[in-house]
C-alpha cells in the first residue's frame, strides 16, 4: 500500500500529465 | 474532459515512480523534495505558458526540468531515463 501525502499526489498529477503532453505530442 | 484509455496507464506509471523515488530517497528527505520542486515550478510554468498564450515563454523548459533532475539523480540512471519516459520532447 502507498502512503502518499497531498504532495506525492500532486507529484502524481504533474507526471502523469507531462506523460499525456508528451502522448499528445507524438501522436 | 472524457478519460482516455491509457490515462489510468500513465496514471499508475506515475505513482509507481514517485513511489520508488520516495523509497530511493528515504535517507535523504532533501532530495526527494528538491525534485518535487522542480516539478511543480515545471507546472506553473506550463500554466502560465497556457494563460498567456503563443507569445509566452517558459523560464523552466522540458530540456531544463531534465538536466535539474539530472543533477538530483546523479548515480541514479535507472531513475532518470524513467524520468525522461515522462517528459515530453526528451
Amino acid at each position: 500500500s502507498y502512503d502518499f501525502t497531498p504532495l506525492d499526489s500532486s507529484a502524481v498529477y504533474v507526471l502523469s500529465s507531462m506523460a499525456r503532453r508528451r502522448r499528445a505530442s507524438q501522436s | 474532459p472524457p478519460l482516455q484509455n491509457n490515462q489510468p496507464v500513465e496514471f499508475n506509471h506515475a505513482i509507481n515512480y514517485v513511489n520508488k523515488i520516495k523509497n530511493r530517497f528515504q535517507g535523504q528527505p532533501d532530495i526527494y523534495k528538491a525534485f518535487l520542486e522542480i516539478l511543480h515550478t515545471y507546472q506553473k510554468e506550463q500554466r502560465n505558458a497556457k494563460e498567456a498564450g503563443s507569445n509566452y515563454t517558459p523560464a523552466l523548459t522540458e530540456q531544463e526540468v531534465y538536466t535539474q533532475v539530472a543533477r538530483l539523480f546523479k548515480n541514479q540512471e535507472d531513475l532518470l531515463s524513467e524520468f525522461g519516459q515522462f517528459l515530453p520532447d526528451a
